[in-house]
């Protein structure tokens, strides 16, 4: 999927519609009640409410023209361009055109009503188009075979929840993509008190919150976190990865997952990985890393496993003499498991379910214990 | 008829043109000279194009291009602002 440059959306989740002119090839009814299949589309696997206005501005203005129609990109008459929409904003954005020289029908014996304008109502959302044949998004025409079994892609609930996130929590979640599998998880929410992270990591001056086959991205300058697939950015890595940390001399993360570890560097994967880590000297027993954090001022890397922990020396390469040792000797208050760690400005952040343990490695004492997600502004 | 098919081939070429400035910020600005399908500008759009919509990416106006552009699709381009 992809949005509009800049990402323009909704501030709001309650949005107004009008339909302003019918088509001569349907129904007032069959055009009402297609708006309204097409809004349902999105309400279902988003926050989004729409409530139709019948007189007015609303936010969604939708109407049928030829050729010129006032927006100095006119329609071209029968086939080619179908319809058009504008990104969310005033006026004429968030807005939906349908070309009148189509033949609009019920089915798909002509152009599907339905099918088109929840195309270009996913663009008055703000989204822009999916590289993804079987999307909703593909930016060409394509009916399916069984209309009344229309369901959106994965690729469309991403897309539109990567905007708004997912539905409020409801008994009778009805939005199960059609590509999905029953037993997937529901899409983590930025904000639930009980959020509890993967892998948690910097990234050239950004942190990374992994949860699932998504993270969170926090960027100093964007106040409010993005939220992404981790294939967007690394499609070659699994999903609910065991640990992350950064290593800022090597301007390298590296991600572990079961007996494995990658390195990359931006969103490059380094040639040469995934490796064991068992190549970094870990010994047959330790089957996964449960937590890994990188002290750049020490040049250490500390990996947690269950209740223990190794240190890695960064200079010699290889894990130090002595260890493991037990967590609860070296960080006291600190409760195994730990899902994640993390460090910043000389403090060492431990995540542990929904809690996280602050703690002052100079004083030795855990100093404040907090939400898992207070990073993310919650 | 060497002409006859110049005018076909030019009429494809003002489709492919339109399709790239509508979908896939080609510049409207060409200049003239880079209006042979092998220029590469041109090249470099259309594989664009071919690689967007799933299709092979050749950079050539091969059947299956020319088919999809004459495709019914959204007025919405596919890249750009």
């Amino acid at each position: 999927f992809s949005t509009f440059p800049g990402s323009p959306k909704w501030k709001k989740t309650h949005l107004t519609y009008r339909i302003v002119d019918y088509t001569q090839d349907l129904s007032r009814d069959a055009v009402d009640a297609a708006i309204a299949k097409a809004l349902k589309v999105w309400e279902e696997a988003s926050p989004l409410t729409f409530s139709r206005v019948h007189a007015g501005e609303a936010d969604i203005m939708i109407s049928f023209a030829v050729r010129e129609h006032g927006d100095f990109i006119p329609f071209d008459g029968p086939g080619k361009v179908l319809a058009h929409a504008y990104p969310p904003g005033q006026g004429i954005y968030g807005d939906a055109h349908f070309d009148d020289d189509e033949q609009w029908t019920e089915d798909t014996s002509g152009i599907n009503l339905f099918l088109v304008a929840a195309h270009e109502l996913g663009h008055s959302l703000g989204l822009f188009h999916s590289d993804k044949p079987e999307a909703l998004m593909y930016a060409l025409y394509k009916p399916p075979t069984d209309i009344g079994r229309f369901r959106l892609s994965q690729d469309d609930v991403n897309g539109i929840q990567s905007l708004y996130g997912p539905p409020p929590a409801s008994p009778n979640d009805s939005v199960m993509p059609q590509d999905s599998n029953p037993t997937a998880p529901e899409f983590p929410v930025m904000c639930d008190p009980d959020l509890s992270f993967d892998a948690v990591s910097t990234l050239r001056g950004e942190i990374l919150f992994f949860k699932d086959r998504y993270f969170w991205r926090r960027i100093h300058w964007n106040h409010k976190p993005e939220f992404h697939l981790i294939s967007t950015f690394w499609p070659s890595l699994p999903p609910e990865l065991d640990a992350a940390c950064e290593v800022n001399s090597q301007d390298t993360v590296f991600i572990f997952k079961g007996n494995k570890f990658w390195a990359t560097r931006g969103n490059e994967i380094q040639v040469g990985y995934p490796r064991s880590i068992h190549t970094l000297g870990f010994p047959p027993t330790v089957k996964k890393i449960d937590a890994a954090m990188s002290d750049q001022k020490e040049k250490k890397t500390y990996f947690f496993v269950e209740d223990k922990y190794w240190r890695f020396d960064e200079n010699s390469q290889i894990l130090e003499q002595g260890f493991p040792r037990l967590i609860a000797d070296d960080f006291p208050g600190v409760e195994p498991k730990i899902d994640a760690v993390l460090e910043a400005s000389g403090l060492f952040y431990f995540f542990s379910g929904s809690s996280q343990f602050e703690f002052d490695p100079k004083a030795k004492m855990v100093t404040h214990v907090l939400k898992s997600n207070s990073w993310l502004h919650c | 008829y060497p002409l006859d098919g110049t005018v076909k081939e030019d009429s494809k070429m003002d489709l492919v043109q339109q399709y790239l400035e509508n979908y896939y910020n080609l510049e409207k600005d060409l200049k003239q000279s880079v209006r042979r399908k092998d220029s590469n500008p041109i090249v470099k759009k259309i594989q664009e194009m071919q690689r967007f919509l799933g299709l092979k990416v050749t950079g050539r106006l091969d059947a299956d291009t020319m088919e999809v552009i004459h495709k019914p699709r959204c007025g919405v381009p596919d890249v750009g602002d």
